[in-house]
């Protein structure tokens, strides 16, 4: 019981329990059958714990995500968190998977569990890394596109966070933009 | 209420203590 004890008080908390998702691409099954929880966690160690046991966003095979999300919230459009929301979007070139793909999924990990955001930081449901072969993604995703002080805080403190020169602009697309664009591009809402 | 808040910094020495 005081070992109970000892290992639960000697842990930090985060203001969120969180859930890490996991996709691999399978032709042959559904999208949602390819969507497996992985654990969720809460508390700063036991996020160590789980980042150093998992492999690393640039070794994974392409078509695999990595979803870290508020626990109760699905990685995907539909969940009713997510439906009125969007994403900030990075994108990133071929070569960048060599080397700042891991160093920006890392940033983005702790900006979430570490609530970096202050108050807006309610607005946040998760983050989606993709590795595909045509370049890679990765994206914070928020609870309502028409916030807009709340994304555009959002938006600004993240590129900092990641480093991004001033030159470089980012956007805010709204998921039901995402899903019902024609071509390939969809339109960004904001941009910082 | 309160907001548990950690920076960067912060977390990076969780990852480094026992």
């Amino acid at each position: 019981r005081e070992a109970l004890a000892a290992e639960i008080w000697d842990k930090h908390p985060l203001q969120n329990r969180w859930a890490l998702w996991f996709f691999k691409n399978d032709k042959s099954k559904t999208w949602q059958a390819n969507l497996r929880l992985v654990t969720k966690f809460s508390t700063a160690e036991d996020f160590w714990a789980l980042y150093s046991h998992i492999q690393l966003a640039s070794k994974l095979t392409s078509g695999c995500d990595y979803s870290l999300f508020k626990d109760g919230i699905e990685p995907m459009w539909e969940d009713n968190r997510n439906k009125r929301g969007g994403r900030w979007l990075i994108t990133l070139a071929k070569q960048q998977r060599h080397t700042e793909l891991d160093r920006f999924w890392l940033e983005t990990l702790l900006c979430l569990i570490g609530e970096t955001f202050g108050p807006y930081s309610e607005d946040i449901c998760g983050a989606v890394i993709n590795i595909r072969a045509k370049g890679d993604k990765i994206a914070i995703w928020t609870r309502e596109a028409e916030n807009r002080d709340g994304v555009t805080h959002i938006g600004r403190v993240y590129k900092e966070r990641l480093g991004l020169s001033h030159k470089v602009v980012i956007g805010y697309q709204a998921h039901a933009d995402t899903a019902t664009k024609s071509g390939s591009l969809t339109k960004n809402k904001f941009v910082v | 209420g309160t907001r548990i808040i950690y920076d960067r910094k912060f977390l990076m020495e969780c990852r480094n203590s026992p």
